[in-house]
């Protein structure tokens, strides 16, 4: 394993921790978007199917279990905590994200690297995961809420792309036969998403900062 | 799946 991949992995982990650890501790999540947190637990669930078939390392198991636990938590907390929920801006988060469901299950269908039930579910995994800050993102612009999405939260998911197109990088070119269009395309669309969700992040932090000088 | 490459990455 390379240390991009690595880091990336240590990004994207510390992303779900802080967020998870930041809603347990301070009992709230204003301005998280559920439906985003749906999302990523299904990305997670579809994806990791493979824990019940092949084993590839101690590493990877555990990182896929505490991957699919913390998600898992982050929506148990905003759906079912007495405190969190009541702090959910739910008539805001109206992303109707079923929709996007749909399309990802059909294009995994259409593309993938074997029609079999894993792979398609595999594919679905990757279209979902490209396209599942979108909520966060509509939630954002929204309500301009910028106090519970910590800098912290952006720049560690922000790393976590940075990190995996290095990896990705990385393999090409010291692999053999190491070629994976379907995640290399719906990783780089999740990018530019993902550059969206920061230049909104940014610019609500300014303004936010603009508005708090003394008058 | 028999391509095993891109499923040792999270």
């Amino acid at each position: 394993m390379n240390m991009f991949r690595f880091l990336g992995d240590m990004t994207h982990l510390f992303s779900v921790l802080v967020l998870l650890l930041k809603i347990h501790t301070i009992k709230s999540c204003a301005g998280i978007s559920l439906k985003t947190q749906e999302l990523y637990a299904i990305v997670f669930a579809t994806r990791y199917l493979d824990l019940f078939t092949d084993y590839i390392s101690l590493y990877n198991t555990v990182m896929k279990l505490v991957y699919l636990g913390s998600s898992l938590s982050i929506v148990w907390y905003m759906r079912r905590h007495k405190l969190v929920r009541r702090s959910y801006d739910k008539d805001q988060d109206t992303f109707r994200h079923h929709f996007l469901i749909l399309p990802c299950l059909i294009l995994a269908l259409l593309i993938n690297e074997k029609f079999t039930f894993m792979e398609v579910m595999w594919a679905f995994s990757l279209y979902l995961e490209a396209v599942a800050i979108l909520p966060q993102l509509v939630l954002l612009q929204r309500t301009r809420n910028i106090d519970n999405l910590t800098g912290q939260y952006v720049f560690l998911l922000g790393a976590y792309r940075s990190f995996y197109i290095l990896n990705w990088i990385y393999r090409y070119f010291t692999e053999v036969h190491y070629v994976h269009w379907i995640t290399w395309i719906s990783g780089l669309v999740q990018t530019l998403l993902y550059g969206d969700f920061f230049y909104y992040y940014f610019h609500s932090w300014k303004n936010n900062e603009k508005l708090q000088l003394p008058a | 799946g028999g391509d095993t490459a891109s499923k040792d990455e999270l």
